[in-house]
């Protein structure tokens, strides 16, 4: 299962 | 026997280079500085961020100069209609973070 994202560190989130 | 890094060096310095013009400070770029690069590809968002998730391999918000390898080279690969795979490929993790 892919990780969804923390938008914290990931800045297209 | 040693996995050969996915990313071939001529390829990395052409990322280097990106890299260097984008003023990295202490090495590591930030995201509000990747993400317009990023953006330049015209790739929808939602790839750009799963782009971003498997690049920030150390998941701090920013990229090292190998991390920033890693992106352009999805980033490519996307291009070229790849799809952006769901996890790492051990070939695409640099040597330095293995």
């Amino acid at each position: 299962q892919f990780p969804t994202g923390s938008s914290s560190t990931n800045p297209f989130l | 026997a040693e996995l050969a890094w996915a990313v071939k060096s001529e390829d990395k310095a052409k990322y280097d280079a990106i890299f260097d013009s984008l003023s990295p400070v202490d090495g590591f770029l930030s995201g509000d500085k990747v993400k317009p690069v990023l953006l330049n590809s015209k790739l929808p968002v939602e790839i750009l961020g799963r782009v971003w998730e498997l690049s920030d391999i150390d998941h701090d918000g920013k990229l090292d100069r190998d991390e920033f390898a890693v992106a352009m080279f999805l980033v490519y690969c996307a291009l070229e209609k790849e799809p952006v795979p769901m996890s790492l490929p051990p070939a695409l993790v640099p040597p330095s973070k293995r």
